[in-house]
């Protein structure tokens, strides 16, 4: 698969959504 | 005499056209010859060694049974249920000399620890957690992870389970406001933890802050998926998952599972490869299991499939036998066996 299919992807994305997510 | 009636089972593999090979090495039979419920593999201490036991489960006892050469097993301990059936075995992987069972009729009512305590020398069951659980799994690290009550007060927990038995930490987890089916670790990520629900959605939590991360759709194809397991790698989640719900009239063409990939940044995800049966088989999955890159399902015509998660094809087929229908199937902790169960109590390990 390719970015085009699932969109930008971030190796970090658990510490990511962690940041972003509710308390 | 024993060893002499267990005859090595071929089946035909499928896609490839290569035989390969389930070879029965032992079988347990119950002689209580009460219906079986569940069946999973446990490490104990025996005589000082820790061991890979199997345990068995009634709607009234779960039995503990240690190896014996050749070919054999013998039954150490039995623990009695006489108020609440057991339902299953929730086994809490990489931890010895405990076990967790989920009792109750219909749904899940109590969570039970089983050990045996050496100091008042008698087996024990202590209660872990109790209401009207939905879902729950056990984790690495002596965690367990239920979820409770009716959606509009659903509650999401970890528990880390003590050696002794108890509660000994806990933390609540955001519900994610639907019904949760399934949970799975994400394999390599210790704070990571995935579930599906009854609407379709896969949800991610963060274990250490109890934070809900995502909810994410994985399609209208089939209904209430079921998560089995799930890892990340280069930035995408990948997650098994079954489809016990898929039409029957379609099932000769349904996978039995499936492998997707989910960007969590942008929940887009895509197929990344269906788990079928070989061509001329048909049938929708009852229960299986999935461990390391090894995936079984017990069919509703009674026989056992078997997949390679990463050949992609079903690698055997293990058709009723001559005492009955296949009822349960689990891959052993440790090596490649594969414990068999049929409603009778017996078990054949593979």
């Amino acid at each position: 698969c390719s970015d085009s299919d699932l969109g930008p992807i971030s190796l970090n994305w658990f510490e990511e959504l962690s940041l972003e997510a509710p308390p | 005499e024993q060893a002499k009636r267990i005859e090595p089972v071929f089946n035909t593999c499928c896609e490839s056209g290569k035989r390969c090979s389930l070879q029965l090495t032992s079988k347990l039979k119950n002689p209580s010859s009460s219906c079986s419920v569940d069946v999973s593999t446990v490490w104990w201490e025996v005589a000082g060694c820790k061991t890979l036991c199997i345990l068995t489960a009634s709607e009234a006892t779960v039995s503990l049974w240690k190896p014996q050469d050749p070919r054999e097993w013998e039954k150490v301990y039995t623990w009695q249920f006489t108020e609440i059936p057991v339902i299953q075995i929730v086994p809490l992987p990489d931890v010895c000399n405990l076990v967790c069972v989920a009792l109750g009729n219909l749904e899940i009512r109590e969570i039970k620890a089983l050990l045996y305590s050496a100091e008042e020398k008698c087996l024990q069951q202590l209660r872990v957690k109790a209401g009207t659980i939905k879902a729950v799994a056990g984790l690495r690290h002596r965690r367990l992870v239920s979820s409770c009550g009716p959606l509009h007060c659903q509650q999401v927990e970890l528990v880390i389970v003590s050696e002794a038995g108890r509660r000994k930490e806990n933390l609540s987890l955001m519900p994610p406001e639907e019904t949760i089916l399934a949970f799975a670790e994400v394999q390599g990520m210790q704070q990571a933890l995935v579930g599906t629900t009854v609407m379709n959605n896969l949800v991610v939590w963060n274990l250490k802050t109890g934070q809900l991360l995502k909810k994410m759709s994985i399609g209208n194809s089939y209904p209430a998926s079921i998560c089995h397991k799930a890892y990340s790698d280069m930035g995408l989640l990948f997650v098994v998952l079954s489809h016990p719900h898929a039409q029957e009239n379609e099932s000769s063409g349904n996978p039995v599972f499936q492998m997707i990939a989910i960007n969590p940044r942008t929940a887009l995800s895509i197929g990344v490869m269906p788990y079928c049966l070989p061509h001329g088989q048909a049938g929708r999955i009852l229960e299986g299991e999935v461990k390391g890159n090894c995936a079984a399902a017990v069919l509703n015509s009674g026989t056992i499939a078997v997949w390679d998660l990463f050949l992609g094809h079903c690698t055997a087929l293990l058709p009723p036998n001559a005492d009955g229908h296949w009822s349960l199937v689990r891959w052993s902790d440790m090596d490649s066996s594969l414990l068999a169960g049929q409603e009778d109590g017996s078990v054949f390990v593979y």
